[in-house]
């Protein structure tokens, strides 16, 4: 049961939906599981909503994690913010106020098939599965193959690249799955999420083009915000700012996408570390990257209850 | 060994052009090579001054090393052995917490 769980190691996909299975089960007031399709390979895409239950309108937060396979650290922090939203709801006053007025969907996993293949075969490996017609490379990196600025400057057209953008937008039947299900939801979700790792960074829109948002004044309040809560765990430092200037330009991004769809808040975290470990960040350090994490996740859903 | 043992030997190496020269220099080594960019995903990303890590397989990485120095591109090896750090990361202690 939830008791035996352990939190603080990494875990195959096997282990994370049989985990969602079990919150599903022990906490029906709370969490409604569900699937939003399948993968490339036949898998479910399982996601979590976690809130109290409610007739009138609440606003939601979407977060998901695993786009990348290799970023391992994502999966387990979407099960640490599970975890600590469920365990907290009857003690944390902060926590049962945002689960009382907002809904969050949590995707652990979107990239099931290479989250799978990199325990399995490749722990290098990055983009999804999809066999790509004439070519023998496999995979389109989920992160490129959003409908926005398709495959423009920062994207591959090559299918052997890691930043292959995919034979068209939203080829991939991962991100068509959640594209289609932001795109019912748009209305509710003020929030997007995206969990990535390694650089310790907070990125919001623009990834393709060096321009300012237009409300980059939330934006920016929002993401220093959350920061600051982050660093207030550990004393981590993170950068943040516009993906472009941040980090890099690349087109096709989910952060983009959102934010192109209405969702006024769109973030991409990049968690620990900064290259020491990379992305074989061990398991002694989950649990401080996700409490540092949950604390900036906390702040931004936060805000979405106050007037900007 | 997990994964069949494949990483023995590979390493990730950091490298920060200091210059376009050396930037260019660095692409065109990873034309040469196979190699699994970790920071930025593609080398069409790569920056002056910016940090470029990369895991090389066990058989390159002399050749990378001796390449860099010729190049008098300033470089560090963050990881030496791959296969250690994977097997430290979920094999050794997530195993024993299963049991």
């Amino acid at each position: 049961s939830e008791i035996q769980y352990d939190y603080e190691v990494y875990h195959p996909l096997e282990e994370i939906q049989s985990w969602m299975f079990e919150m599903n089960r022990t906490h029906p007031h709370l969490v409604d599981l569900f699937s939003i399709g399948q993968s490339y390979e036949g898998r479910p895409l399982y996601v979590l909503q976690l809130g109290k239950r409610t007739r009138r309108f609440k606003k939601a937060v979407w977060i998901d994690c695993g786009v990348h396979a290799r970023e391992w650290i994502g999966p387990a922090f979407c099960q640490w913010f599970v975890k600590e939203a469920l365990n907290s709801y009857q003690h944390d006053s902060s926590i049962r106020r945002l689960m009382n007025q907002l809904d969050f969907y949590i995707m652990p996993v979107f990239n099931v098939d290479g989250y799978h293949y990199s325990w399995k075969t490749d722990r290098f490996w990055r983009k999804t599965r999809s066999k790509i017609p004439k070519y023998h490379c496999r995979g389109v990196d989920a992160n490129r193959n959003w409908k926005v600025k398709w495959c423009d400057e920062g994207a591959s057209l090559h299918p052997c690249d890691e930043t292959y953008c995919g034979p068209f937008p939203e080829s991939e039947p991962e991100v068509k799955a959640v594209a289609k299900f932001l795109r019912k939801h748009r209305k509710r979700v003020k929030a997007y999420i995206s969990i990535h790792a390694y650089a310790q960074m907070l990125l919001y829109p623009y990834s393709y083009k060096y321009a300012t948002i237009p409300n980059f004044n939330c934006v920016e309040s929002a993401a220093q915000n959350a920061v600051s809560a982050l660093y207030s765990a550990y004393g981590v430092r993170y950068r943040y700012g516009p993906a472009s200037t941040t980090l890099y330009v690349s087109s096709g991004s989910s952060i983009d996408w959102a934010y192109k769809n209405g969702i006024p808040y769109a973030f991409a975290f990049e968690l620990r570390d900064t290259g020491y470990f990379g992305f074989l960040l061990p398991e002694e350090l989950i649990n401080p990257t996700c409490t540092e994490t949950m604390r900036a996740v906390k702040t931004i859903a936060s805000g979405l209850l106050k007037k900007c | 060994y997990l994964y069949n043992n494949r990483y023995f030997g590979d390493q990730v190496f950091r490298i920060i052009p200091s210059s376009d020269a050396e930037v260019q220099a660095v692409k065109q080594l990873f034309q040469n090579l196979t190699v699994d960019l970790w920071q930025p995903n593609s080398a069409s990303m790569i920056q002056e001054n910016s940090t470029v890590d990369v895991h090389v397989g066990r058989n390159k990485t002399q050749w990378l090393r001796r390449h860099l120095h010729q190049a008098h591109i300033q470089s560090e090896v963050l990881i030496s052995n791959l296969q250690t750090e994977i097997e430290r990361q979920i094999g050794y202690r997530s195993s024993r917490k299963r049991r």
